[in-house]
């Protein structure tokens, strides 16, 4: 966050941001693992009253003092344990803290993500430095501490929204799911679908279960779900070998370098007596196979930064951590306790190659610091959840990315930034990655939208992110994927990169009321029961008579699962004017064996919040089972860019 | 018995509360009471849910699915973070 407001042109909304109280009074409830308030991304300078519509409260622990903790920007902090000790017995209190204080540090990483204060000169080991702060600045954070170190349970996490709707707040933020479950089962469905039909917008992570297919959580249509990009800054650590050659890696190792002449280096895999003594499992290497050595170790299986711990306490000078064909080319930077460096699986292979056919292999890490401007940027992460949807094909998910990879926040002053137990080092800041990272920028983001227009339905506010999202580089072809090197798709990125100063003004939204999704959940054939326990509606029926569809949701997003034979589907949509009066014209970019029908072509808006319906017509031949294809569908009215993509899928 | 407990959410119909409790928290615990006795209610829930969490057994998360006012009695499940 020293670099993401920028990369994401929040130095641009400036003037599009109301500065009334309708942007500070919005509350974003971030449910997670608590807060250490003493961090200054809590700092309430600047800031107004709490809004007198919150009734949450901040809840003392032992080692949380509510006049100490919570103040104008940390205005809620509370905790629920009880699932969770029902389940895995009383809290260690020599380990965690039974309060709202965050013993891990992500709960602290992604409420200051999403509304930390702007810290001045911060960095994190003289890395990544500047001025961190959160997506919304003037926002108020909540707190729900719902994980706990075995864990996080739906009976916590329940209870949690229930308190946060209570308490007053306008935007929900998890970073964390579960599997893969019918809507009615999944406990933060359950919970997000009242938020949104009492006008709270949630946004959730899709899930580091990527790059494989349909490896998505938190799908709910009522749900925002956010997948992770890079930004466009890198910490670049190469590795040097006496061939001659270099590879580039990355790392956040700060401390003693390493001798400026190379160094003796091994592979694990021959530095060990057991058969997966390659991925540097603790108690693997012979001390005397590695003394003094660089070690190269391959990822898997165990943490990233235990493994440097492990070359460490068996006497090695420093680690090469090389990627294996599980996670290609993605790079995470650690911040390793030994000189360190990860690199890519071609790197790692062409180094393995290196070291197994030198006799006297050397080597040694040239840590280059911070790197911005990177291109190209974004890329799709590997890690991030890909579509399509498991529970409902027909709504394309993930909705959007953000930035995830490599991203400072604040951080706990329990442990160290490795999390590790052997890690000393307590930093009041720290760099990590996952969706659990983009999630609280999209918040962030919601909050800032909601702020700018409080009149908005949930649905409004993720339709201005969404149409407004980029799927392409300027002039230059698509976001890539790092996972294949190649173009990302909608399955991997759905309506694309976030763009925070054309979502304050998108010109047109795709509104969605809790009537729509009633009318969605119609569709899914959902009993009376299944519709009582997600809606708390227990009279409401399906209308027998009436002929619902997926595909008319009024999504802002298309997905189209065809059936092997040729066939033709069709999809309702009505855009609502929120700007301007204008004309807006259509134009489709459609795959090769896929015609696209819009009806009409052209839609006039006279007045503010005017409504206008359109069909989208979609034929194809016969596919063969499994193929994809993929477009986008743009309404211009030469100001503005409705977009959103299409997925095509044969099954 | 206690080692095959599991948490369960059991979702109510709110409107459906017999007249003769004054609170929803009442006719959760009685229909807590009537399948198990010795489960506590967890959680109850009022803003995003109508309903309750405890710790049932399956014969009693069954038997609890019988009882009026019931919409559904689920397994909570475990989540992680991302």
């Amino acid at each position: 966050t020293t670099r993401t407001p920028e990369f994401l042109g929040l130095d641009r909304t400036e003037g599009f941001i109301p500065q009334s109280n309708t942007t500070s009074d919005v509350v974003v409830g971030v449910l997670d693992t608590g807060v250490w308030p003493e961090r200054k991304s809590y700092d309430d300078a600047g800031l107004g009253p709490v809004p007198a519509s919150w009734k949450g409260a901040c809840e003392e622990g032992k080692d949380f003092k509510a006049a100490n903790a919570c103040n104008r920007k940390l205005v809620g902090a509370r905790f629920f344990s009880q699932g969770y000790e029902a389940r895995m017995g009383p809290i260690n209190l020599t380990r965690e803290s039974r309060s709202p204080r965050d013993n891990d540090g992500h709960g602290t990483h992604t409420s200051s993500t999403v509304a930390g204060s702007a810290v001045p000169d911060v960095d994190f080991l003289g890395y990544a430095a500047g001025t961190a702060r959160g997506m919304s600045t003037r926002a108020r954070i909540a707190v729900y501490k719902v994980c706990w170190l075995g864990g996080c349970f739906g009976s916590d996490i329940l209870a949690a929204m229930d308190k946060a709707i209570e308490d007053g707040c306008g935007v929900l933020s998890l970073s964390l799911g579960g599997g893969m479950s019918d809507y009615y089962r999944d406990n933060i469905a359950v919970g997000a679908f009242s938020a949104m039909a009492m006008g709270v917008v949630v946004s959730c992570s899709a899930g580091n279960a990527g790059p494989g297919a349909s490896t998505l959580s938190n799908v709910a249509p009522w749900i925002t779900t956010v997948g992770a990009g890079t930004l466009d800054r890198d910490f670049p650590a190469n590795v040097l070998l006496s061939n001659g050659k270099n590879y580039t890696g990355v790392s956040l190792y700060s401390g003693k370098p390493l001798p400026s002449s190379p160094l003796p280096f091994i592979y694990a895999g021959n530095a060990t007596n057991t058969t997966n003594g390659n991925l540097c499992m603790t108690g693997t290497l012979l001390p005397d196979k590695v003394a003094g050595k660089i070690v190269l170790c391959d990822r898997g299986i165990n943490a990233r930064v235990q493994k440097g711990s492990v070359v460490r306490d068996a006497g090695g000078a420093g680690m090469i951590l090389a990627n294996t064909a599980a996670n290609g080319e993605e790079l995470v930077a650690d911040a390793h306790l030994l000189p360190a460096t990860a690199v890519g699986e071609i790197a790692g292979d062409a180094i393995k190659s290196y070291l197994f056919s030198d006799p006297n292999p050397t080597a040694t890490i040239a840590f280059r610091g911070t790197k911005v401007g990177v291109k190209p940027s974004p890329v799709v992460a590997a890690f991030s959840s890909r579509g399509p949807s498991a529970i409902t094909p027909d709504i394309l998910k993930p909705d959007l990315i953000a930035p995830g990879v490599n991203i400072l926040a604040a951080w706990t002053g329990s442990v160290g930034p490795t999390g590790q137990a052997a890690d000393p080092r307590r930093t009041e800041f720290n760099i990590i990655s996952g969706t659990s990272m983009s999630c609280p920028h999209v918040s962030g983001l919601l909050a800032l939208l909601k702020g700018a227009h409080p009149d908005w339905s949930p649905g409004a506010i993720k339709s201005a992110l969404m149409t407004t999202a980029y799927a392409a580089y300027p002039g230059d072809g698509g976001i890539l994927d790092v996972a294949t090197g190649r173009a990302a798709t909608p399955f991997d990125f759905g309506a694309g990169h976030v763009d925070p100063p054309k979502a304050l003004d998108p010109g047109l939204v795709y509104d969605l009321t809790t009537e729509d999704y009633l009318d969605f959940l119609c569709a899914l054939n959902y009993t009376p029961l299944q519709i009582a326990r997600l809606s708390r509606l227990t009279n409401y029926t399906c209308d027998r008579q009436k002929a619902y569809e997926v595909s008319d949701l009024n999504y802002p997003s298309f997905a189209v699962a065809f059936a092997t034979a040729s066939t033709t589907v069709k999809h309702t949509r009505t855009l609502t004017n929120v700007g301007a009066p204008g004309t807006y014209k259509a134009t489709v970019s459609a795959p090769e064996g896929v015609k696209v029908v819009v009806e009409p072509t052209a839609l006039t808006f006279s007045a503010l919040g005017e409504k206008k319906n359109y069909t989208v017509t979609f034929s194809t031949a016969s596919q063969p089972s499994g193929s994809t294809a993929f477009g986008r569908l743009e309404w211009s009215d030469a100001q503005h860019v409705v977009a959103s993509p299409l997925a095509f899928s044969w099954t | 018995a206690a080692a095959k407990k599991r948490t369960y959410i059991v979702h109510m119909a709110k409107s459906q509360m017999p007249p003769a409790f004054a609170e929803h928290r009442h006719w959760y615990d009685a229909s807590l009471r009537s399948v198990s006795d010795t489960a506590e209610i967890l959680y109850a829930y009022d803003t995003v849910a109508h309903g309750f969490s405890a710790r049932l057994t399956p014969a009693e998360a069954r038997a609890m699915e019988r009882r009026p006012g019931v919409l559904g009695v689920m397994a909570e499940a475990r989540y992680e973070l991302h």
